[in-house]
């Protein structure tokens, strides 16, 4: 999964989310197109007891544009089961604990898989983990984040970008 | 007395003049300058470096947000190959210049005939030909650059086939995942990833990707319909039959994207625009509107404040995922459940049900089991 942010001159903006599912997909590829093609199908695992031709399966993906009368922010993430995770990271350390873009989405995330154990990103704080453990969760470790938010937000004419160093990404504007 | 009038008027006009310089000066100098690691016009956040200057440049070049969007996709199609391209779908957001909002779905749907036990082979392996949805990522282009598009469709295409055919040195985050291809299962993919002595490549290795060039330069030069009618979806359908799989040219033809109007959220200042079902927008939602209701500050991230706050959080993503069996596409299954979760009456319901000094079994949480995807 990709996703792009971008911000132009006229004040529109785009935040999309793109994939084939898991990584290369079904691993299947078209040597006569060069194409790869999805596993998309895999999403109605665990979620439904039935399918049915034409229907689309559940996803996490959330390409959001979130609009004041001062700010745009354009903000989406990869990573299947953590794009939840990784967008409501962001948005809580930028919107609510004042932390700029950049340091928001570099703050270190935890997740809450399926069997509601708890998986902390490695630079999560560790007093944190052990008070949360004293609480009852049950931590687990993860062998992969795949948490990947890029963003851009526009304030005051000045406009910032971030890609999410996590997948050694870079932004670019003028 | 004439000639001083004249020389009294010109030096009037000069003051004048000087004045007006000034003026503009300050009003240049002084012009809201941004700090050094922000743009003033327009900017683009992608997977790499390389694509979001593609897309920047799109963008400098008179394209719409649309636009750089596209051509920033296209190349991450061959800069990220594991992660999306044209074998896939896509969600769009899109906000105007005046501010509307609109969604442009091209996720991938269930082909008109498949596996009949599907659903029983997700505990086996979720790779091969019997997962294939029918890609919906070119047809989500051509509907967004319909909409919103200002430079010809062709332009959008020429970087990344330039990228495609000349190559590039494999970018480490697509080196460090060729070793998920390096199996039997997967020799055809693993060709594509090999020199010519039949080695993985790694990376910093230059990597081609020459018939997705010829493929993408026929798409760009002829349209959409290119890939889903006519040559390329014989040739599509022909490989993914050949590998095991049940996609017909007619699944390709029928492909259909809908566009939609964005779901709106308020969220304290912010209006949060986000896609329905079957995007996961309404779960991020719900999460913020429990978050939002304990007044969270940076005083929320000291001492024991810190632990309780994570704890919430934590509480309200086990709430979440118990919820999660109610995300389907809406045309085939009411989405009123999932129009609730957006609710800020509901969001205060989940928070009253959430214990700030234990956590509770999973039945609690109402939840129920579900592959954790990684896609």
């Amino acid at each position: 999964t990709t996703h792009v942010s971008v911000l132009a001159e006229d004040g529109s903006a785009v935040s999309v989310t793109s994939t084939i599912n898991h990584i290369f997909g079904s691993k299947v590829f078209s040597p006569r197109t060069g194409v790869i093609l999805n596993n998309e199908l895999s999403d109605f695992c665990g979620r439904v007891d039935n399918i049915f031709p034409g229907e689309q399966p559940p996803s996490s993906m959330a390409p959001a544009v979130l609009k004041s009368q001062s700010k745009t922010l354009v903000i989406g993430s990869t990573g299947g089961s953590m794009i939840t995770t990784g967008i409501a990271s962001a948005l809580m350390n930028h919107l609510w604990f004042g932390k700029s873009l950049k340091e928001a989405i570099a703050a270190p995330v935890v997740y809450v898989d399926s069997q509601n154990a708890v998986k902390f990103e490695p630079a999560f704080d560790k007093d944190v983990i052990e008070d949360l453990k004293a609480l009852g969760h049950k931590r687990e470790t993860a062998k992969h984040f795949y948490n990947v938010v890029n963003a851009v937000e526009k304030e005051g004419g000045c406009i910032c970008a971030v890609s999410d160093a996590r997948k050694l990404g870079k932004a670019a504007g003028y | 007395m004439a000639r001083s009038k004249a020389r009294v008027y010109s030096c009037c006009a000069l003051i004048l003049l000087c004045l007006v310089a000034i003026i503009v000066c300050i009003a240049v100098l002084v012009r809201h300058k941004c700090p050094d690691d922000t743009f003033s016009s327009a900017a683009v956040a992608a997977d790499s470096g390389k694509c979001s200057e593609i897309g920047r440049d799109i963008l400098q070049s008179g394209g719409s947000a649309v636009d750089g969007a596209i051509a920033a996709l296209l190349c991450t199609s061959v800069m990220n190959p594991q992660s999306m391209g044209i074998g896939g779908g896509s969600i769009f957001t899109v906000m105007d210049s005046s501010g509307k909002v609109n969604i442009i779905n091209s996720r991938e749907t269930v082909p008109r005939s498949f596996k009949p036990d599907l659903l029983k082979s997700c505990s086996k392996t979720l790779a091969g030909s019997q997962w294939i949805g029918v890609p919906g990522e070119i047809r989500g282009y051509e509907q967004a650059h319909r909409l919103y598009g200002k430079l010809p469709w062709a332009t959008l295409f020429k970087p990344t086939i330039q990228l495609a055919r000349e190559g590039f040195p494999i970018p480490q985050v697509q080196g460090r995942y060729l070793p998920y291809i390096d199996t039997n299962e997967t020799q055809s993919l693993r060709k594509l990833f090999s020199d010519k002595n039949g080695n993985l490549l790694k990376t910093g290795d230059i990597v081609k990707f020459e018939k997705l060039a010829d493929t993408l330069e026929i798409i760009a030069n002829h349209g959409a319909d290119a890939f889903y009618t006519g040559r390329i979806a014989e040739d599509l359908i022909r490989d993914i039959q050949e590998a095991g799989g049940t996609l017909t040219t007619q699944d390709l033809a029928a492909y259909r994207v809908t566009v939609t109007d964005a779901w709106v959220v308020p969220l304290g200042e912010y209006k949060m625009y986000i896609p329905p079902p079957p995007a996961g927008g309404i779960i991020l939602s719900l999460i913020l509107n429990i978050m939002k209701g304990y007044h969270l500050n940076s005083a929320s991230l000291v001492g024991e404040q810190k632990t309780r706050t994570y704890h919430h959080y934590v509480e309200a993503f086990k709430f979440a995922n118990g919820l999660k069996k109610h995300i389907h596409d809406p045309q085939f299954g009411s989405d009123e459940m999932a129009k609730k979760f957006t609710e800020d009456s509901f969001a205060n319901h989940i928070r009253s049900l959430i214990s700030s000094d234990k956590t509770h079994d999973p039945q609690y949480y109402n939840i129920t089991p579900y592959l954790d995807s990684m896609g």
